[in-house]
């Protein structure tokens, strides 16, 4: 039981400071996972610091929400690599990020989604959901009492690559 | 694996019967507010064995299309989710694909693999072979939530650490 | 005391349709207060209910995030008609609104802020703050050891207005 | 009234003396993640008396410049807002403007209306006369909260109007 918790745990906190960096876009970018209590890291808690490009070590409730949501994702991220679900659902994740940010997750979850797993994600906006290889639009018909949901699917596998045009 | 399509019946404010997908490696769920889109994820958590107080409804029944304007169009709701291998992206009804269903029957639900009815923790036992961990809680991220898996105190990591060991 | 707060309930469960009516931007949508006891609301509690236009009567919690939000904006600036602040500070208001509800929302504040009050609001998005008549740009400085703020102004009453363009 | 500029010196990650504004009517602040725009909202919300916890520190020396990593570049940080009355968007310096001042010195605060140190009770006062009212939390709205305010329990709304009337 201590050996697999520390097999789990020595795994995620050596990816888990690429995994940033890769989401940051920026190789200054540190994120660091640490027991608190080094010999039995089991018995008390563990932190996570994130140091954003270009900034000190802060506490972590020093960061802007936009600053959360990319360290948020960088733990689930590095979580999965040990545990790899098959896919995610991911819903309106965007809502804090700034377009730079969506862009390098959406890069992230691009490069990813070919080798690794596979990703569902909600979004309002098109600056994140022009990365995908599907759409799923969901309308309401009118006229019922309550609401009642429609689907239609559109595959952008078939036009060029947006990236490129975006880039 | 991947998730190749979903196909619902009377689930929340999806009416009748209706396939969703397919699903690619990478894929948007895109439309206005209110239209039905947290609702599929609602129908992804659900048939992965997710308990009712993640799916924003007080007990099961609430479910069934209609239900919360106290109309409920039929007793039952089904949600059916085609699990395929790689490769066969397009391919309908290979035989490796697994089909997980779970209905709303009463109050409560029943489960089926392959159109067998199965034991809740069978169904699980065979989610977990293909690395779908409700528990581990590491792979749905709801509305509103992605801010506070940064935000964990330090006792919750260790418990988060304790779920995927 | 009991005659202020009957004052206050009465002008805000008044008004609270109407404004919900313009910021769905829809004469069928509903939205209304109701004390649970009648004869003297201070003692219980207050319920609030909004119908969506095309919708029933439903309970609050089974909005959608967007729902939600249109709803509390509702509440807010009704509140604020009894007991008018002379300014609004709105940090990202918009991140669960489609880009329909940002035009509404931003339209009403628009109006608003022609007669009724002053408006600073934080965003993410261009097609909320493409709306205002200025801008406060904040970046920060490159280099120092903790993030230094700056701020630029653009002051956008000087180009034609972008709502006659976007209707 | 209208709140015409704001004052910063030190505050957050304000360094310096920085003059904000003009506002006008309808005014955005727009700006990356992390470069300071609640920070912004912050000192608007401090000089107006709102509490530290509000304010996303712990205690009031976290305001000052530089102190979360340990380095505060002063002991003291100050806030002003300059408000004053329509028509006179531009004017500077009229003589109805209205400079409301809140400093951080040592660990507590010092209030000044146009440059004379007060009492917090009679700062307060001097601002519900112009409406605005702290504690009404009528017309501050911080990021990620603008929800809860419709989810509010039946109890909790009935306690907004008390605080309204
Ligand atoms: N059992 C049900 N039957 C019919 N309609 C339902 C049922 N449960 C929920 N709904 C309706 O579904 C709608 C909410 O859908 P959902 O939360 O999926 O929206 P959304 O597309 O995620 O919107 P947003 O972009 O605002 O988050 C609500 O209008 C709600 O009334
Ligand atoms: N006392 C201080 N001195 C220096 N920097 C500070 C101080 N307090 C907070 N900061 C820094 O300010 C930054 C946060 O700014 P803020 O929360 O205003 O960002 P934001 O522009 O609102 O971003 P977002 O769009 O992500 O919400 C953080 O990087 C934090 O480290
Ligand atoms: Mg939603
Ligand atoms: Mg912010």
């Amino acid at each position: 039981r201590y050996d697999r918790f520390q097999d789990a745990f020595e795994h995620v906190s050596t990816i888990i400071d690429d995994i940033y960096k890769k989401l940051s876009n920026n190789t200054s970018a540190q994120a660091f996972l640490g027991p608190e209590n080094a010999e039995e890291p089991y018995l008390e808690g563990i932190s996570y610091n994130c140091i954003a490009p270009g900034k000190r070590f802060r506490p972590m409730d020093n960061l802007s929400g936009g600053e959360k949501t990319v360290a948020a994702l960088a733990l689930l991220f590095s979580i999965h690599s040990y545990q790899p679900a098959p896919f995610f659902v991911l819903d309106e994740i965007d809502a804090a990020l700034d377009n730079t940010n969506i862009n390098r997750v959406a890069r992230y979850i691009m490069q990813e989604t070919t080798t690794s797993f596979q990703c569902i994600v909600i979004s309002l906006k098109e600056e994140f959901y022009c990365h995908t290889d599907a759409l799923i639009g969901i309308y309401s018909e009118a006229g019922g009492e309550c609401t009642v949901s429609r689907t239609l699917t559109h595959d952008l596998t078939q036009y060029p690559s947006t990236i490129s045009a975006a880039s | 694996g991947f998730l190749k399509r979903l196909e619902l019946e009377n689930f929340k404010s999806y009416k009748g019967f209706q396939v969703i997908g397919p699903f690619k490696r990478f894929t948007a769920i895109i439309g206005p507010n209110g239209a039905g889109k947290s609702n599929l994820m609602d129908a992804i958590s659900f048939v992965l064995g997710e308990k009712t107080q993640h799916l924003r409804v007080r007990n099961l029944k609430d479910l069934i299309h209609g239900a919360p304007i106290g109309k409920p169009v039929a007793s039952r709701a089904k949600v059916t989710a085609v699990y395929g291998e790689e490769g066969d992206e397009e391919g309908e009804g290979r035989e490796e694909d697994i089909h997980f269903t779970r209905i709303i029957v009463g109050s409560g639900t029943e489960y089926r693999i392959n159109g067998k009815i199965v034991s809740p923790s069978d169904y699980q036992h065979k989610l977990e072979t293909l690395g779908i961990l409700i528990k581990a809680k590491n792979f749905l991220v709801f509305q509103g939530a992605v801010e506070s898996i940064a935000m964990k105190t330090p006792k919750e990591r260790t418990h988060l650490f304790e779920e995927i060991s």
